[in-house]
């Protein structure tokens, strides 16, 4: 059958490339044939052949001995595909389009075998392909593309690098584990990959983070959708262990991925990660020198770094939506009228949304806009603070402050929460925010006529917020840490009602 | 949202029985609730230590190492499945591909079969893992056969079924048996796989070396 | 509920987890260190 004759000559390229280097003028004939010969001359001849030896691939992993080299077809045919990157006529077609093409058919196979197989199903081969397409993509790209000897073809490669993981990147997001769950350890070693992420993390200003929030955030809600259940199953835990060690790796590599990237995925982070959600907020750009948080006397006041505005990848003005208008108004000359209507943005959500948080199972605010608002004002305060004196924006007059004042004072149980909640999801490393934002929480804390009376309430959700990030294994975010110490310094918190009703709570307080 | 509940949920995660709101109740049996949020992961939510990961990933701060990246030679993002190290990005610059003169002919890449009479005593002066890897690096070439003959001037003999390079232990006579054909005695082998010499007691066929 | 069907996809995925020699590159062209080795025509087999 053609399939058959299809296998012979995909066999016959694997004898090939165990017995010479992919760069031998010989690799380029057999191409050249294969084109010349009509096998893969056209879109649905080339489609009929990749599938052909792709199941002869996993065909001849499953069947092959453990011991002995099992991927060598597997290994043999993402070269293939890397060849034809160099030796196809691409006037025609775009590299781009082609690189699709084989992606998708690759994608449909390994549906197919999952559709056929079920739990039977064994990702193996298929992440090697990808592996070996990624090593292979890297040996010949280094020093931009010094192997490849024809110089028109090797300006076009290097043109194409970029695309190249712009759209293997947007493919992991097609089987991502919601999608393929019996891919979803495949995909995380994939998401982890040394020839993955370095590169997207390397790749900023051509979207390789954009593209890397995406990849977290699929994963993110892949495990949170089976975490909510009562029992998380092993499968879930051991996940989640993995994706912890990557983000050490992230943290520890590139830190200002999570600095300049923390809004957007604390928004998509579900609200129990209590641990990664610090990691994200431990972050600080490498290199920075600041004092340790827990020495007593730090005053962010006289700190130099404190008036350093952080980057932020993601302007959240762009979630305000058609709030910013009101907002931006309001920052400029404040009004009861805008405030209310801000409030009622706020306020707004139809249904309830089940999000298993800590201590709380469902949410009746829109917490992306409450991010949002909140972090705008924190980017404008600290930028204003920059152009005036500090204290007219470190200032509970100013209108940085009262926007914020007014969204506690009118909002609902859960709409303070969550507004307190996303103000010391802001106190990170020592920058011009967490000084405004710490300024913020302290005042709030300690100025009882703000409230009318209701300052206990604001006061023990300012320390449930604090508490909740120190509660849990470190790290801890610096400005976290010296907020906290500022508020346990002053001597009447311990005095305060809700500390002094209930022993436990004093016993916690007491040992911190 | 308060102090109160967050108390009492880490409480539950810590695996302590929860404490029943109205203190007085008898009823032992946890509520399918509690029960389910007793089932949950916890570290997901009360986080672990993270040492075990950081020294994992060679980045715990009491090993003194310099800052390095970890990314670039992550073998797997679990310690379980991370049972090698993995090949990082390199690059081998054009320089190191492009050695003439040097145990190769002046055409690049070098091509081990003009063998000038310079690298016959260049040979001689490489250490024995020198020839070990020139040996094994350069199958089937002169150069093969050059470090084949350096290595048996220094008493090692290439043993046809193992494959593998062996020399007499020199502070042991081996003991030849009756029939003349073998001898048992203890013996240095150089492991190609794990690059070192490895020494054995072993029976030694004189038909079985080269 | 996490179906019993999603639990085993799951699971069989953690089975056949990828482990780093799976991340390796390719061997394929690289000749084995096994590799049957020239006979030399004039070494004496000598004991």
């Amino acid at each position: 059958s053609r399939t058959e004759l299809l296998c012979l000559v995909f066999t016959e390229w694997i004898t090939l490339v165990q017995k010479i280097e992919v760069d031998h003028y010989i690799v380029k004939a057999f191409i050249k044939q294969l084109v010349d010969t009509h096998v893969i001359d056209t879109h649905e001849k080339f489609v009929e052949f990749f599938e052909a030896s792709i199941s002869l691939s996993v065909d001849a992993f499953k069947e092959s001995d453990p011991t002995s080299d099992v991927f060598v077809s597997i290994d043999a045919l993402a070269k293939f595909f890397v060849q034809l990157l160099i030796y196809l006529d691409f006037t025609e077609e775009s590299r781009k389009d082609f690189s699709s093409l084989v992606l998708t058919t690759f994608v449909l196979n390994m549906t197919n075998d999952h559709k056929e197989n079920g739990k039977d199903f064994n990702e193996r081969p298929y992440f090697r392909f990808l592996s070996i397409l990624l090593c292979e993509w890297e040996k010949l790209s280094c020093h931009n593309f010094i192997r490849v000897k024809d110089q028109t073809c090797r300006c076009e490669l290097i043109e194409f690098d970029k695309d190249f993981y712009s759209i293997f990147a947007s493919f992991m997001r097609v089987y991502q584990p919601l999608a393929f769950p019996c891919f979803a350890f495949a995909w995380v070693t994939l998401l982890s990959h040394r020839m993955v992420l370095p590169v997207l993390l390397r790749m900023k200003e051509e979207g390789g983070w954009e593209k890397l929030n995406l990849l977290f955030i699929d994963l993110f809600r892949f495990i949170d959708s089976y975490s909510r259940v009562g029992d998380v199953p092993d499968s879930i835990s051991v996940l989640y262990k993995g994706l912890l060690r990557v983000f050490l790796g992230v943290a520890n590599d590139v830190p200002e991925y999570f600095v300049e990237n923390h809004y957007t995925l604390l928004n998509n982070l579900p609200a129990s990660y209590l641990q990664l959600k610090n990691i994200i907020l431990s972050a600080f750009p490498k290199k920075l020198q600041f004092p340790n948080p827990y020495s007593a006397d730090i005053d962010m006041d006289v700190l130099e770094i404190c008036k350093k505005v952080p980057q932020v990848a993601y302007d959240p003005v762009q979630d305000l939506g058609t709030l910013k208008k009101p907002v931006d108004s309001y920052l400029r000359i404040p009004s009861s009228s805008l405030m209310r209507t801000i409030n009622s943005n706020v306020n707004a959500l139809k249904d309830l949304k089940k999000e298993h948080g800590v201590g709380f199972d469902e949410i009746a605010v829109n917490v992306k806009l409450i991010n949002a608002i909140v972090l705008h004002i924190g980017i404008e305060a600290a930028t204003e603070a920059l152009n005036t004196t500090k204290n007219a924006i470190f200032n509970k007059n100013s209108s940085y402050f009262t926007l914020l004042l007014g969204l506690i004072s009118n909002g609902s149980p859960s709409a303070k929460y969550h507004i307190i909640e996303a103000i010391v999801c802001q106190l990170r490393y020592p920058n011009a925010q967490t000084h405004f934002f710490n300024f913020v929480i302290c005042t709030m804390f300690f100025t009882d006529s703000l409230w009318d009376g209701n300052g206990a309430e604001v006061q023990e959700l300012i320390l449930r917020c604090l508490l909740e990030k120190l509660f849990v294994f470190k790290p801890h975010p610096w400005g976290v840490v010296v907020t906290f110490t500022d508020l346990l310094k002053n001597k009447d918190t311990m005095e305060l009602p809700f500390i002094k009703q209930s022993s436990e709570i004093q016993s916690v307080f007491k040992s911190l | 949202y308060g102090l109160q509940s967050l108390l009492e949920e880490f409480s539950k995660l810590q695996k302590k029985l929860p404490k029943h709101e109205n203190e007085n109740s008898t009823d032992n049996t946890i509520t399918e609730q509690q029960q389910q949020s007793n089932n949950r992961d916890n570290t997901m939510i009360t986080g672990v230590d993270l040492t075990p990961y950081i020294q994992s990933l060679n980045l715990d701060p009491a090993s003194k190492l310099p800052f390095h990246h970890v990314l670039e030679t992550l073998p797997s993002p679990w310690i379980e499945t991370s049972r090698s190290d993995v090949e990082p990005r390199h690059f081998i610059p054009e320089s190191f591909t492009k050695i003439t003169n040097v145990l190769g002919s002046p055409v690049s890449p070098p091509v081990f079969n003009q063998v000038s009479n310079v690298e016959q005593n260049k040979i001689s002066l490489f250490q024995d893992e020198t020839l070990f890897y020139l040996f094994y690096k350069h199958p089937a070439s002169a150069v093969q056969e050059l470090t084949y003959i350096e290595l048996r001037k220094r008493n090692w003999r290439y043993h046809k079924q193992l494959k593998v390079w062996l020399t007499k232990d020199p502070f042991m006579d081996p003991v030849v048996s009756q029939d003349g054909l073998s001898e048992r005695g203890r013996y240095v082998f150089f492991d190609p796989q794990r690059w070192e010499k490895v020494q054995k007691d072993f029976i030694l066929y004189y038909n079985a070396i080269m | 509920k996490l179906s019993e069907e999603m639990k085993q996809e799951l699971e069989s995925s953690l089975l056949n987890c990828p482990d780093s020699l799976d991340s390796e590159v390719s061997k394929l062209n690289e000749f084995q260190l096994s590799q049957p080795h020239p006979t030399s025509i004039f070494f004496p087999s000598e004991p």
